[in-house]
């Protein structure tokens, strides 16, 4: 399986829809402070299934969505697509690119669509806890987390490798 | 169930170890369950000693020595179990220099060997000029972000700017 | 007691509007008892809005952004409370450059309003250019620590060593 | 009230006596990973009354004593003394300068000095707490602490503003 482009609408501050294309290697992303970065990294712990506002530092999961600014309005929808790359289980072929999205609508609430259809939360985790890439396993490293790892309870760390098993 | 986790744990625990005294020059460390038996049951606990110290409980390291700890955890869990894609978010941020260049080896070496793609969040120059590519985010206009392709020069300006 | 403890907290409300101001050169913020009749069993919540976004939970802030915010607080009790001593262990580990300056700025202005001794631990070479003086920490023998006083030179140099 | 001086030995990884002196305006602490900045962060919050052993990063308070190196053995005895320049109360005098100590044996417990003479924790907490610097309060950010102070609940908060009163 490969991850191949990320898109961002309305997500968080990015208002405007962003592309970026995840290729081989290591890709940096940088800025200054506030300017958005670690809002990418919560996209795509977002999309991938990410069921906890906290996680991704809300208190609602509505607050993903852009809340306006000095000079526009805020929206009511923000979606997240990402590109998947085969072979990867009966979801895509050898070379084969399928677009899994998430999507909430304020005071309606999230949806996922994999291959333009509708799909549940708990599938879209499965996916990726195959593969160990999920929203909660080692694969993603969110701001702050690397030195909790250390300082976190025995037990918690023990999780991390019942997901990675 | 109880055999495989204890065969990734048997896997994470010696790659944890290489790559601890990669990311430390020395010293040694290892992973421990604190119940052998039963790893469902069990806490996974960190023992870390670096070069020349005495060990002790990982709560004492250093900010710095924490986040290496941590790192060589987490590529530890990559190489047992490769993944398509990792991201990392200002891991660097603890790290003095030297640490941020075998930081940056590491990663390197652990993203050639499983074939990983790396999306990698950072204020460091040391850990921008390693990249394969930069993207930089900006908010021109106030409360939007907005992405661009950047050099290494762009970025380092964008870094210094008031 | 109540009324001292209202007192105080108005006194930090100024000084800290005023401060997170100057730190993000713009926006606005405020503190906020949750109980204003009873400032005993209240709590303090934060408020802010850095120049240009939208007013919204401070937990959405960046790691950066809540680094300021959190950094206009603590300025914010010392001069509403002076204090013979200010000690800032890597309080700019998240800041950019832009921000660095910023914070060394308002330091800078506090130690002289208020005569507070400060003592200032940093990786960031831009904030052990603006102290007074520099202790240098090494470890010659590994796990034996030793001060020593430095010149700029030679911490920039220390910080690159391998 | 001036804090002049702090001296540590066998404190953490300062093995050896080592004096620091605290001098006007803004002194820079610097070094490399693992070093001994923050043990000399923490010998003056440990020096001022600091009651947690958490709060020193160990488990327990002897943790705080030498512990030995590839090179060297552990000790027995841990001491940091710090010099407070009056006007400071009736504990000194305008311009006069008094020795506060603090000394941990292994196995035996910790005991504080102030001008020669036993004090309790408590009295130390104080000194301290009537000028708004000690241990726990305001006064000293320890590594890690400035972004905790914005994602801390409300009522921890208060509890700073309340030791600044
Ligand atoms: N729903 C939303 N709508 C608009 N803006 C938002 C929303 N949620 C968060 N933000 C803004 O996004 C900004 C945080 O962005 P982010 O955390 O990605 O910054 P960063 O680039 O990682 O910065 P740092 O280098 O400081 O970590 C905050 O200023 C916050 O106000
Ligand atoms: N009782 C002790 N005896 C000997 N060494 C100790 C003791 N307690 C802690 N140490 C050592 O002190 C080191 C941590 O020092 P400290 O936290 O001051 O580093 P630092 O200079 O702040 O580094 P960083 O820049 O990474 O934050 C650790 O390596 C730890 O092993
Ligand atoms: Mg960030
Ligand atoms: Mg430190």
């Amino acid at each position: 399986m490969r991850l191949t482009r990320l898109r961002l609408s309305g997500f968080k501050s990015f208002a405007d829809p962003t592309e970026i294309e995840l290729a081989d290697g290591l890709t940096g992303l940088v800025g200054p402070n506030g300017c958005g970065k670690s809002n990418i990294v919560e996209a795509l712990r977002w999309v991938m299934g990410e069921s906890s506002a906290r996680g991704l530092r809300g208190s609602e999961m509505e607050d993903v969505v852009f809340a306006g600014s000095a000079s526009r309005a805020s929206f009511d929808v923000a979606e997240v697509t990402l590109w998947i790359e085969g072979p990867c289980g009966d979801i895509a072929g050898p070379g084969e690119q399928v677009e899994l999205s998430r999507r909430i609508v304020r005071g309606v609430g999230s949806a996922f669509r994999l291959r333009g259809r509708e799909v549940r939360a708990r599938d879209v985790q499965n996916l990726f806890s195959d593969a160990s890439t999920g929203a909660r396993s080692a694969a993603i490293i969110g701001q702050g987390e690397i030195v909790r790892l250390v300082d976190v309870r025995a037990d918690e760390r023990r999780r991390l490798l019942e997901e990675a098993a | 169930g109880r055999e495989r986790l204890r065969s990734v744990f048997v896997e994470v625990d010696r790659h944890f170890r290489a790559l601890f005294a990669q990311l430390f020059g020395g010293g040694r460390a290892e992973l421990r369950l604190t119940e052998p038996e039963d790893p469902f049951a069990a806490g996974l606990e960190l023992v870390a000693m670096p070069p020349g110290k005495t060990l002790q409980h990982v709560s004492l390291l250093s900010g710095g020595e924490k986040s290496l700890a941590g790192l060589a955890l987490v590529f530890a869990f990559f190489l047992a179990r490769p993944s398509p894609l990792c991201v990392l978010d200002e891991v660097d941020a603890a790290l003095d220099d030297a640490n941020v260049e075998r930081f940056l080896d590491v990663m390197e070496e652990v993203a050639r060997t499983t074939q990983t793609r790396f999306l990698v969040v950072s204020h460091h120059p040391l850990t921008m000029a390693r990249m394969d590519r930069l993207y930089g985010v900006t908010m021109l206009e106030k409360g939007v972000s907005r992405l661009v392709s950047v050099s290494l020069e762009r970025a380092l300006e964008l870094r210094a700017t008031a």
